[in-house]
């Protein structure tokens, strides 16, 4: 554990107690995609099919941690504030994205067994997640103030999970190629959202598209 | 080159 991939966790914790006060205080899901939220739980379902296999007290509250919040997150969207969900909005195709996710990871993967080709399809989903939700936020053109500190926290996650690589690539000379690609073709998705938060939110401007 | 690739991250 270092600095940079303590902090990002807790970034990414963060950015789901954001969304989660967003829905509860607001009584809304709206502007939220409950497709970047499906593909969410996919990929932490997916991901920590491993999730037995004991590696540090941490490692495990924090899959369990992102496997229930993810799947709350769906019962919440779905179920309680169903109502104020638009699908009209929320347009992405996904299965484009599952499909090309799960050809890639048959493809290019460590080890072609069943766990191995599971986990390597949750680390190229995780990448392209948060795409239903950017679509989602051009098309309407605005978001809600929290919504962005949602997607920044999220976005700030992957950014630090790159200086973690960086940090461990010199330190321990951990390398791990396809984590890599997937984390910094992630990372660059928010780079447009990152660049409007900046000139905007963090301004005390409502979060617009120019 | 050294395939260490436990999955010790989240």
């Amino acid at each position: 554990m270092n600095f940079f991939r303590l902090t990002a966790d807790l970034m990414h914790l963060l950015s789901i107690f954001v969304l989660l006060l967003k829905i509860q205080k607001t009584r809304s899901c709206s502007g939220i995609s409950f497709k970047t939220q499906l593909l969410y739980a996919v990929v932490f379902v997916t991901r920590y099919l491993d999730l037995l296999k004991w590696i540090s007290l941490y490692n495990t509250l924090m899959k369990i941690f992102f496997i229930a919040s993810s799947i709350y997150i769906l019962y919440l969207m779905k179920i309680k504030f169903r109502a104020t969900y638009d699908p009209s909005q929320d347009t992405f195709r996904i299965e484009f994205l599952l499909g090309a996710c799960l050809l890639l990871a048959l493809v290019f993967n460590y080890t072609f067994t069943f766990i191995e080709v599971l986990w390597t399809f949750s680390i190229y989903l995780e990448a392209v997640a948060i795409l239903p939700q950017l679509f989602m936020l051009s098309r309407t053109g605005e978001a809600e103030t929290i919504t962005t500190h949602y997607l920044f926290a999220l976005g700030a996650y992957r950014g630090l999970y790159l200086l973690n690589w960086i940090w461990r690539f010199y330190t321990e000379h951990h390398i791990d190629w396809i984590v890599w690609v997937a984390g910094a073709i992630q990372t660059a998705l928010y780079s447009d959202f990152f660049y409007i938060y900046y000139k905007k939110v963090l301004h005390g401007q409502k979060f617009e598209l120019p | 080159e050294q395939l260490k690739h436990e999955k010790d991250e989240l």
